[in-house]
């Protein structure tokens, strides 16, 4: 078995300006879950690292540089997937956690559920001995900037719908 | 949104998906991404995929399952994500993308919107690209 790894910094319409970014960081995500999976470790191990390391990029909709909600704050959704035993592990509008993919796994591995959301997916990170981290230190100001554009009456429809993707 | 799907040395498969959500969502707005079977879905007999795109629809769809059905079904990883993409945006009128693995280690990243970054990484080889066709 050739071993094989492939990532995704999300769909839509990436600025011009931001096109670079996101080729770069997508490479590296790659590179760094397919050095996991050279060392021999599993599939599991790979994947987590990948979005770890997206995550902690801010040119993704993810971790550091998700995109803010109506309130201007930061929740997230995550999810890993085992085919061998076809466990699976998610949580859902969680905030004030730097790595999500890592808490999913937690649930996947901690817990008897599939998904945990908002409230009780932070109790359960703090459980874990996860740092909580200030909600401001996840927004960057782009992130800031898109949502007050989005905000204005005369919002620009088609950069609206952009962000329309998850 | 972002994510991962990989075959190891042992045959073993896994997906990942993490996002931020959408812009300006409603608060506790709830994607794809959280859902199993529309936000990720991985399974040995079958291949892994993780999906990106319009939540909704990709939820109306259950796209990660939909595509590994079709897998099930003999498609190639390529073949079964085109085709999945394709119903995702005829029935819901959803636009998004895919990175999909087999059990043989094959693979794929499509997209039906615009732009997807992504990059694919077997065998020293490491492919990338932004815009369709690449």
């Amino acid at each position: 078995m050739l071993p094989v790894l492939v990532v995704h910094g999300g769909a839509g319409q990436i600025p011009k300006e931001r096109v670079e970014m996101a080729s770069a960081g997508v490479r590296a995500a790659a590179r760094a879950g397919y050095a996991v999976l050279q060392g021999g470790r599993s599939s599991m191990d790979a994947v987590v690292e990948a979005v770890t390391n997206l995550e902690n990029n801010p040119s993704f909709n993810a971790g550091y540089g998700s995109v803010l909600n109506v309130k201007g704050e930061v929740e997230m959704d995550a999810i890993v997937m085992d085919g061998r035993t076809l466990a699976s592990g998610a949580v859902s509008a969680v905030r004030n956690i730097a790595n999500p993919i890592q808490l999913a796994r937690l649930v996947m591995e901690q817990t008897s559920h599939l998904c945990l959301t908002a409230g009780g997916a932070g109790q359960f990170a703090r459980a874990m001995g996860m740092p909580e981290v200030p909600g401001d230190s996840l927004i960057t100001e782009y992130a800031r900037m898109r949502w007050k554009k989005n905000l204005a009456p005369n919002a620009n429809p088609v950069e609206s719908q952009m962000g329309k993707m998850g | 949104t972002v994510g991962a799907v990989a075959v190891d040395e042992d045959g073993n498969i896994a997906c990942a998906t993490s996002t931020g959500g959408m812009l300006n969502k409603m608060e506790g707005r709830v994607g794809d991404t959280a859902c199993i079977g529309c936000g990720g879905y991985a399974d040995n007999r079958a291949g892994a995929v993780s999906p990106t795109g319009h939540g909704e629809a990709i939820m109306k769809v259950t796209l990660a399952r939909l595509i590994l059905f079709h897998m099930a079904q003999g498609m190639s990883p390529e073949e079964a994500s085109d085709l999945g993409l394709a119903t995702m945006k005829e029935r819901v009128e959803g636009l998004g993308g895919v990175v999909t693995v087999d059990p043989q280690g094959r693979w794929a990243a499509r997209f039906t919107s615009t732009q997807m970054a992504w990059a694919a990484a077997q065998g020293g080889t490491l492919h990338f690209g932004v815009f369709s066709g690449e």
